[in-house]
């Protein structure tokens, strides 16, 4: 998986990073003291269609399909997260109990072309 | 700035006018993940080393030297679940002759939205016996009381066990059942009474002498239950 740099051209992942003492949120949040939330962007030409890693995917199989029987398709590859991981946080609720819950899928590790 | 977005039709954007528009997707995010509606207002801070010593009480986290907290991820389960750590409102109310510690903890639950209680405890810190000649083991008693009154005939016993008062220390009380019984009911207060009798003197009581890291508290560890899946099962 490519990581962004300033110029995005292939698909990538650009990191994201928030700490809640800038947006004030540190008040309720306890735990972490950031988020990552990283996201994918930049181009999918067809030649990288499937790659990298989710080739075993419903779409990249079609896509793959479609392109070996020269069929050309109108639509065009997605840059989509291909690895995710939760995020744990310990936090307020509105009745100043405090909750501690891993959120699944909130952290994107890498990025690929369906 | 980023340019223009080719797939989503999005113009090219200043960079602070992106990074703004970041972050509000960013809380937004965060807010529907957590099922909140907005951010919590925290009126009443709890007192820091209480919280640091109800969250290693739950033991999800470690604490590093500067204070901050390190957290572990639980076992992975389907569902998403939650660890609740809960700071009574206290008094002190008369049962009758003995004096009880009475807590008080507030609940608010989505309506629609029913929580299955996977196991929950009470956390109570009793006083060293200061009588040399009294046996060492004492019995303490948990009652969930019906309302606000505080007479025998409305309260109803949880839980009795004997405790170790050779020392000042934390003791634990499962609640699961009660807890669940309670939440089911769709109520919003839960109101238990500890009492750890020793003469005249109540072991649990909690009062202004304690530093705030012995207050008492519930830890729960919860489940959103997902009601819909029942009826599926019914039609099969």
């Amino acid at each position: 998986s490519l990581r962004c740099g300033d110029e995005v051209t292939v698909c990538c992942k650009r990191d994201f990073y928030i700490k809640f003492k800038d947006i004030q949120w540190d008040e309720w949040i306890i735990a972490p003291e950031g988020y990552h939330m990283n996201y994918c962007m930049g181009q999918c030409p067809q030649h990288l269609a499937g790659s990298p890693g989710i080739a075993s995917s419903f779409h990249a199989t079609v896509f793959n399909q479609l392109k070996v029987n020269g069929i050309n398709t109108a639509t065009a590859s997605c840059c989509i997260p291909t690895e995710r991981r939760p995020l744990s946080m310990v936090y307020f609720n509105s009745q100043h109990s405090i909750v501690k819950t891993d959120v699944p899928d909130m952290i994107v590790e890498s990025c690929g072309c369906t | 700035g980023s340019p223009a977005c080719a797939s989503c039709g999005l113009p090219a954007m200043e960079k602070d006018a992106e990074q703004k528009m970041m972050i509000e997707i960013a809380k937004q995010h965060l807010l529907e993940k957590l099922h909140l509606k907005e951010r919590p207002n925290i009126t009443q801070t709890v007192p820091k080393v209480a919280l640091l010593t109800a969250l290693r009480k739950l033991h999800s986290g470690r604490v590093r030297q500067d204070g901050t907290l390190e957290l572990e991820n639980s076992l992975p389960t389907k569902d998403q679940g939650y660890e609740i750590v809960s700071f009574a409102d206290i008094s002190d109310s008369d049962s009758g002759d003995k004096a009880s510690l009475s807590l008080t903890f507030q609940f608010l639950q989505e309506r629609g939205k029913s929580i299955q209680v996977l196991q929950s405890s009470l956390w109570i810190y009793a006083k060293l016996s200061e009588d040399p000649h009294r046996s060492s083991r004492l019995l303490a008693r948990v009652f969930l009381s019906a309302d606000e009154e505080t007479s025998d005939s409305n309260r109803t016993l949880v839980i009795e066990k004997m405790i170790e008062v050779k020392e000042s220390n934390w003791h634990t009380f499962p609640i699961t059942h009660t807890l669940q019984t309670f939440l089911d009911g769709g109520q919003r207060r839960l109101r238990l009474e500890v009492s750890c009798e020793e003469g005249e003197r109540n072991l649990c009581s909690f009062n202004g002498s304690l530093t705030k890291a012995n207050q008492p508290f519930m830890v729960a560890q919860v489940r959103l239950r997902d009601n819909h899946s029942k009826h599926l099962i019914r039609k099969r």
